[in-house]
């Protein structure tokens, strides 16, 4: 109702009147609005308030491995196969400060994670990527023992915390390394938490290797990638109800 | 499949396609640049197989059932997606992570009569 109706002819497949072209685009956009929401599992758009710098997405999307980035910068996106339960892979930048624990600065990360009622995240593969400088003592070994902690205490680094994972990197030159943390990240999702708070570190001497500077290097904050696929907990009920 | 002229009679493929630059999504849609929402409109002839004389096929026998139970099979057939592909899409979800999947099944690509 309420909408103007042309004098043109009448819907070709609906045999209503035609409507008003310019009121036709605005369903038609509402329309797709809604269509791509609801395939996203989201109830709103979301509202980005703090941009990740564009240099540290593209190096990120780099590395989302089906995705290609032109020169321009834009995305060209793999036409992959779909997959029939609609897997996900997601990046996510954390939240960083460098913190004084135990063993010197360690590079704290923290990501959020907020998972929807009903729906839990079955995670397929997720690593962590750093990215740690070159040794500058060219004496010294170029390998290095890098540690990942996960940390159980938001406020107090240090006093409570587990390694994850731990491995040689070879430091000659400044580069980007993956640490596995599929088991570590199914744990936290399966607990229900919303922070996952990360503890990187590679001492060499005084210095962290694996310390990030956000106004110097913006191209080479950590993030982590994660290949996951919704699983439905409802269907689980129903299973039980049988 | 036929797309869709100005004027529109048969069954065809109406393109219509969103920039989401247009409807300021792309402040959270990294790509791509926009929708393919096409969409099938048009008029399909009645069910070629409730025709007479065509009696070999699938769709006759259930036809004649259906007409042998009283069910009115002088309907017209319908226009819809015969072929569909997915929308990889690669977004920022509301905690500022980047998620990337590929939607099944969103992109129309030709029209037919059922």
């Amino acid at each position: 109702k309420g909408l103007r109706v042309s004098g043109s002819p009448a819907c070709a497949s609906c045999g209503l009147p035609a409507m008003e072209k310019d009121a036709e685009e605005k369903m038609m956009i509402e329309i797709a609005k809604q269509q791509l929401l609801e395939k996203l599992h989201l109830k709103e758009r979301p509202n980005i308030t703090q941009t990740v710098p564009k240099v540290a997405l593209l190096t990120a999307l780099r590395k989302l491995h089906s995705g290609r980035v032109r020169q321009d910068g834009t995305l060209e996106l793999e036409n992959s196969l779909p997959t029939k339960d609609q897997g996900y892979e997601i990046v996510s930048f954390a939240d960083i400060n460098d913190s004084d624990s135990g063993d010197k600065a360690s590079l704290s990360l923290t990501f959020q994670f907020l998972q929807e009622q009903g729906k839990s995240i079955q995670v397929l593969q997720s690593s962590l990527w750093i990215y740690a400088k070159s040794s500058e003592d060219p004496h010294r070994n170029t390998r290095l023992l890098a540690r990942v902690f996960l940390s159980a205490d938001e406020e107090t680094s240090g006093s409570n915390r587990t390694l994850v994972k731990e491995k040689m990197l070879e430091v000659k030159e400044s580069n980007w390394h993956t640490f596995p943390i599929t088991h570590t990240l199914q744990t936290f999702l399966d607990g229900g938490q919303r922070r996952l708070r990360l503890e990187v570190s590679c001492i060499e001497g005084e210095r962290n290797l694996c310390s990030f500077n956000g106004s110097t290097d913006k191209a080479n904050q950590p993030f982590m990638v994660a290949q996951v696929r919704l699983r439905d907990d409802h269907s689980k009920h129903l299973i039980r109800k049988r | 499949s036929l797309r869709c002229g100005d004027e529109v009679t048969v069954c065809c493929k109406r393109d219509f396609y969103i920039k989401f630059k247009d409807i300021q999504w792309d402040e959270w849609i990294i790509a791509p640049e926009g929708y393919h929402m096409n969409y099938c409109m048009g008029q399909c002839p009645q069910h070629l197989a409730g025709s007479p004389g065509i009696a070999s096929s699938f769709h006759a026998t259930v036809f004649s059932q259906l007409k042998v139970n009283g069910i009115n099979t002088a309907t017209a057939s319908c226009c819809i997606p015969t072929e569909r592909r997915p929308l990889s899409m690669v977004y920022f979800n509301s905690q500022h992570s980047i998620v990337k999947t590929d939607v099944p099944d969103m992109i129309v690509e030709s029209c037919g009569c059922t």
